[in-house]
C-alpha cells in the first residue's frame, strides 16, 4: 500500500458516500444517471468475485464489501425508492454500446484466458467507460447539482491517483499491469473536460453549467 | 513469491 493508492481509495469512498448523502438528504436522484450506477455495480460484482476466495487484508475485504453494498444500494435507491425523481428521459445512453465492446475486448485482450481473469479484465474495461452515461446526461441537461459535481470530482480523482500508484509500484516494486494502467488512463482522460469545468466554475462558487 | 499486482488492489 502507498499514499497514492490509499488517498485514491478514500476519494473513491468519499465519492460513493457523497452520492448516497445527496440522494438521502435531497430525497431525490434528479440529475443522476441510473445507467452509470448499474455499470458501476456490474464493475464491482465482476471484479470482487474473489472476495471470499482471495483474502488480501482486512482493509481490502472491508472496502470491497462496502463498494459492493453501496453500489447495489445506490441502484436500488434510483430505480425503486426514489424512482419518481429519476430523470429517465435524459438518461438515454445505450449501455450495450459499452457492455458489448468491453466484453469482446476482455475476451481478446487479457492476461489469462480463464473465467475469473476475463471477468476481472471486463470489470477494468467497463470501469473506464462506466461514467459516460452520467457525463452524457449532464451534457443533455446542460447542468449538474453542486454535490453531484463534487461526486464526479472525487470519482475522477480516485483513478487519477491510482495512476500515480501504478507509477510508484512500477519504479519501487517492479509491479506493472498494462491493462489496468491503460484503462485507468482512458478513464481519467474522460474526466478531463469535467475537471476543467469543475475547477473553473464549481470552485469559483458557480453552478456547473455546460456552455449551451 | 511476487504477489500478483492487481489482486491486491481494489
Amino acid at each position: 500500500m502507498n499514499a497514492f493508492r490509499l488517498v485514491g481509495d478514500l476519494c473513491h469512498l468519499a465519492a460513493i458516500v457523497l452520492l448516497l448523502l445527496k440522494i438521502w438528504k435531497s430525497r431525490s436522484v434528479a440529475g443522476l444517471s441510473g445507467k452509470s450506477q448499474i455499470l458501476f455495480g456490474l464493475v464491482f460484482v465482476t471484479r470482487y468475485l474473489d472476495l471470499v476466495t482471495n483474502f488480501v487484508s482486512p482493509y481490502n475485504t472491508i472496502m470491497k464489501v462496502f463498494f459492493l453494498s453501496s453500489s447495489i444500494a445506490t441502484v436500488y435507491l434510483i430505480y425503486t425508492k426514489f424512482k419518481a425523481t429519476y430523470d429517465g428521459n435524459h438518461d438515454t445512453f445505450r449501455m450495450e454500446f459499452l457492455l458489448i465492446p468491453c466484453a469482446l475486448l476482455a475476451i481478446v485482450v487479457n492476461h489469462e484466458f480463464s473465467p475469473m481473469e476475463i471477468l476481472w479484465t471486463f470489470s477494468i474495461y467497463l470501469e473506464a467507460v462506466a461514467i459516460l452515461p452520467q457525463l452524457f446526461m449532464i451534457s443533455k441537461t446542460g447542468e449538474a447539482e453542486t454535490i453531484t459535481s463534487h461526486y464526479l470530482f472525487a470519482l475522477g480523482s480516485y483513478r487519477g491517483l491510482y495512476i500515480m500508484n501504478w507509477l510508484y509500484r512500477y519504479y519501487y516494486e517492479n509491479n506493472f499491469d498494462v491493462i489496468a494502467v491503460v484503462a485507468g488512463i482512458v478513464q481519467t482522460v474522460l474526466y478531463c473536460d469535467f475537471f476543467y469545468l469543475y475547477i473553473t466554475k464549481v470552485l469559483q462558487g458557480k453552478k456547473l453549467q455546460l456552455p449551451a | 513469491e511476487k504477489k500478483d499486482p492487481k489482486k491486491d488492489e481494489l
